[in-house]
């Protein structure tokens, strides 16, 4: 099976509902600086239920699309203090987002994992529109090999060196995850 | 635990020399470089620690510390590549792993990749180099809509320009 | 102490931003993105923190984390070249500064390391990218002499080949 | 004033005596991987004095060149116990490194700064032949604006990012540093 498309919505810098793909057997992300393409792995790693420090936000909700349409220069200046700043976040500002990965087996059939979350930062899983239990999700993941508190397949940006600088240590742990 | 942890452990041992060679090799070094696991604890391996060693064609033995980052770079995604294999996820997603990477293992990884893509093993790579990319079968090329504010993609199946 | 800091400081936070608009203003972005310090506790500031914001074109006011690989390194070139400024060295050393830059910002930051390299100021930049290093006045190209196992180095000077 | 050119004799991958430069107003190091461009960038601030843990080395003797004509495929293969590979490091090879930081003023006189460390780890510190303790080695570069406490002037290999993302603290500290 493979990945066949992305779809989500109001994912960190992807505003509205948008489907990328399809993936064949070797895809090429390619564009400029700051234009979205980590955005993307990390919308990946999302969906499958990575932890959100993996991908470069403390919090859940860090997730969700905004708009600096509300945002003036003096409301970034120094001298505006935090609260002040977090009620400046524009009333339009979408309240939740969510990911769905198609996977697609080999027999061509569909199936559909959706991650959601809200300004609460609670997450919701769905297979194929059916909400479940992380721990039913991530099985359901593992059964096609895709093994999520390893990591094993995912590089994110800047992190390729440290795979063969790691402690002997967290080699031994990685090897044992996936065995 | 230990029979499941032995196994993973002797495959990807096993795998991890072929996989830098593959991507070490070249015209001035048909052999390649050599890389191997070593357990620091036979009794318990689980407990303690796995040691990977690489080392490129030429150079002596020393402690990973001592690459260059182009160097470790290789040496790093044949490690991935070896652990991989044993229980192989249906597809990977690199995020700028060529960017300490010269020419020529740019077109390592590159051939690397082309080769081992398929219906069972499917790459996801984001680069910023052209020699990398030109290699893919599919771009999804991504850019930012100002007048929005958003990111946007565009999706090209490049198989349909073959010769 | 109190002076020399606030003298340095002040000097610093002039700097920067007019530092980082030249490094992003662009064509679709005349004006480039501002950037700034700020002063955590005005009594005995050097004693606490000064945080460094920068804003690329059109992106919102956010923390540095949230800025992509590409547009971190903009941005810290930015404050690196401002510090300089207040008590310059005469030289610089950069180890591929530009791995995570994109092909516009290459020609950026080889535009303004051409435009402020001087006998004042010496840039000694170790690159992969040739978009960077045709820009050099001089290149020192450095190989592995395999049979001896030592590195050797090579120096030309580029400008005298200018037409 | 500029750096003219760097001498150097059996400093990390680089055998022998070798003379790199001159370098110009805006000079770029190239070449491919693993051939020793960080190594130079290394010669440079070793020079300068900066620290081994630095230049990607826990000792300074590790600096020393070292010829790997004595290792077979055996001695590095596991079960070879560590002692032994350090007896078996060759009887030839050099006890000894030096580099010479040739800074050349406006007026075109040379001011040749020299660093050298031996099997010991024992650093000495010379300016145009003259030993000295570093701390006055040290004010001589302050007096040509190196402030090599502060490294302000070197960005090693993957650094570049960290210089933006530092913490209020560090970047409080390094502008005190050249204050
Ligand atoms: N919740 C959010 N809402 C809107 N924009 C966001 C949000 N989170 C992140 N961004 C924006 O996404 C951009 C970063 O995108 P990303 O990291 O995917 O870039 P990239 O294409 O990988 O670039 P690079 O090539 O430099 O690595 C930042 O400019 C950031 O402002
Ligand atoms: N003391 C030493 N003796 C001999 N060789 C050494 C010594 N220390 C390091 N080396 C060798 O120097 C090489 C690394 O050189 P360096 O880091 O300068 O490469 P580089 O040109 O910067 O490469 P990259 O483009 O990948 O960053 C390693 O292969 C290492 O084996
Ligand atoms: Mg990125
Ligand atoms: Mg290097």
């Amino acid at each position: 099976g493979r990945l066949h498309r992305i779809e989500l919505e109001n994912f960190k810098s992807y505003k509205g509902h948008q489907t990328i793909g399809p993936f064949l057997d070797f895809t090429c992300v390619i564009g400029p600086n700051g234009a979205g393409k980590s955005n993307l792995m990390d919308a990946i790693s999302f969906v499958l239920g990575v932890k959100s420090s993996q991908l470069r936000s403390s919090q859940l909700r860090e997730l969700i699309y905004r708009d600096r349409s509300d945002d003036t220069e003096d409301n970034a200046r120094p001298g505006v203090s935090k609260s002040s700043r977090a009620a400046s976040s524009n009333e339009a500002d979408p309240r939740k987002t969510w990911v769905m990965a198609v996977y697609q087996k080999n027999d061509g059939t569909e199936v559909k994992f959706t991650r959601s979350v809200n300004m609460a930062g609670v997450s919701e899983y769905k297979i194929n529109g059916k909400v479940m239990l992380y721990a039913d999700y991530d099985k359901r993941l593992q059964e096609i090999n895709i093994l999520v508190k390893a990591r094993n397949f995912l590089v994110f940006q800047g992190d390729v060196e440290a795979i063969a600088s790691q402690s002997p240590k967290d080699l031994t742990k990685l090897i044992e995850q996936i065995s | 635990r230990y029979d499941r942890f032995q196994k993973a452990f002797a495959h990807i041992s096993e795998k991890i020399d072929e996989i830098y060679k593959s991507l070490t090799r070249s015209t001035a070094f048909p052999m390649g470089g050599t890389a191997y696991l070593s357990l620091e604890d036979t009794e318990e391996p689980y407990l303690d620690g796995i040691r990977y060693h690489a080392m490129p064609p030429l150079k002596r033995f020393r402690d990973m510390d001592q690459l260059s980052g182009g160097e470790k770079t290789m040496a790093a995604l044949a490690l991935l590549f070896a652990i991989h294999s044993f229980r192989p996820s249906p597809f990977f997603v690199l995020d700028e792993v060529d960017a300490a990477l010269d020419n020529m293992n740019v077109a390592r990884i590159g051939q690397y990749l082309q080769d081992h893509a398929s219906a069972d093993l499917q790459f996801i790579v984001i680069s910023l180099k052209s020699s990398l990319y030109e290699r893919g079968q599919g771009l999804v090329g991504i850019y930012r809509d100002q007048g929005v504010n958003s990111s946007r993609t565009l999706t090209l199946a490049l198989d349909q320009f073959e010769e």
